[in-house]
């Protein structure tokens, strides 16, 4: 029943935390029991809902130190339909901690199997790189889904990335498969667009979902107010269209 | 004599592979003989300056091997004046030895000892993370430059690099100082720049560079095309940025 998606692409800044940050709020909007956990050390998930150091009890950092169960790690929301794991990764030594650990790639997945009978979806907000804690989120996950702004890197990123699926595929998670692809900071009418867009059509059309999310500022005006742009201003272009993946994916699930 | 300069922020997408490219490229066009090294696994130099896989005979990956000298990961490029090492991290395998190895701060520092006379600067672009080949990057640099694009995220994370930058002081590199903030992919007159111009300026406004580099999809465009938006588009207001930037670092030095 549970279903866990891991929000992942090995290139910075293409929109992996603002996706599992209003996908996760949307579904919640949906009212589906929705789980977001942080794996990135950086911790950006946290700062998008507001949680600053002091209201953090633990994280995925004490997790996989084994000091806390995951149930202890789980944080309320507003949002009556979302819990949180933060990343909690909060010093130099426990970075270098964590990435160890990181290396036995099960220990994401032991540490979720408690919770699968409490949600519905869980989603995972994947760090920038392709080993360690991406590996265990990887194996960890029932499918993927890859947040792309067009240009070269972010093309180039999908097919590094779906070389590594099929390599923890043979691994460690033979069921593992694509959720999609969706367009993010989606500026139609450049030459940037209209190259990625042919490129990702030739190559990747039946991963592409029919939701793109557009660019929007208030997206990053949002973090500095530590809501989610759903929460933060529910009518603009960008929150509708978070939403609507929401819908795209919940609808996929219904029709299995 | 040899200035090396890493181009470094643990936020993902801020500008880290366009700045190193760029700047290094600049400097090249003052005559200043520089090499460009590229420490991302990903490889978005190689990519940024068309250098494909076929093209490259060794890279950072095989030197942290110990299989080729530094001198033997050097390729010319189509500039005089600038080198080019790629990262040539070509495998998931390549990937997990190279930061196995990258424990070890000291092994780039060692490298790049033998081409110190060589160059004027060695511009190091760096992976968006605080740990392993990122410590290496810092131990053997001069100074740290830091691009930072405007947004909540971007902000806290020269707050942790400032914090990384006095522990590397302390405990490999005590000279290591900060070069400076540059702003890039600026937009005026949105309120993110409002509100991060304005805390930017309140926190670390001695180190602000006066060179802001201005958002245009040039930058974006010249990636498809393997050069480096410099040569790819010279009369564009982002180029005439980065040139100003490579200055107002060179006469930086002149006067001490
Ligand atoms: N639809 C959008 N419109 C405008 N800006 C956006 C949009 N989505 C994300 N951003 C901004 O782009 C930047 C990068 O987004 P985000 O941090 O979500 O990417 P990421 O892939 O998680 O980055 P990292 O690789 O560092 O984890 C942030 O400043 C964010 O506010
Ligand atoms: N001045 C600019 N104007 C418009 N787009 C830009 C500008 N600078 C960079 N970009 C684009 O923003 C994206 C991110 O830039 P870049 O890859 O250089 O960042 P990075 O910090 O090196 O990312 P990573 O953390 O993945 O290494 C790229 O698609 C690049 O083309
Ligand atoms: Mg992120
Ligand atoms: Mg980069």
């Amino acid at each position: 029943r549970c279903k866990i998606i891991s929000i992942c692409l090995p290139k910075g800044g293409v929109g992996k935390t603002t996706t599992a940050v209003n996908l996760a709020a949307s579904l919640a909007v949906a009212e589906k029991k929705t789980l977001l956990v942080d794996t990135d050390p950086f911790g950006a998930s946290a700062m998008s809902l507001g949680f600053t150091p002091e209201r953090i009890k633990a994280g995925i950092s004490e997790v996989f130190n084994f000091t806390h169960s995951l149930d202890h790690a789980i944080h309320k929301t507003e949002l009556e339909y979302l819990d949180f794991v933060p990343s909690n990764v909060n010093s130099i030594q426990r970075d270098d901690r964590f990435s160890k650990i990181a290396e036995n790639r099960v220990v994401l997945k032991n540490a979720l199997r408690g919770v699968h009978e409490v949600y519905d979806y869980i989603i995972i907000d994947c760090p920038p790189l392709m080993r360690g804690i991406v590996q265990n989120a990887l194996t960890a996950s029932t499918s993927v889904l890859m947040p792309v702004r067009c240009g070269h890197f972010a093309l180039e990123a999908i097919a590094k990335l779906f070389k590594y699926v099929d390599y923890i595929k043979e691994i460690a998670n033979p069921s593992l498969f694509i959720e999609g692809i969706v367009m993010t900071m989606y500026e139609a009418n450049t030459k940037v667009t209209e190259i990625s867009e042919r490129e990702l059509k030739l190559r990747y059309n039946k991963y592409l979902f029919k939701t793109t999310i557009p660019r929007n500022h208030m997206v990053t005006e949002s973090t500095f107010y530590g809501k989610p742009v759903i929460l933060y201003n529910v009518n603009s272009n960008v929150s509708m269209a978070y939403l609507e993946l929401a819908y795209e994916i919940i609808n996929k699930y219904r029709e299995e």
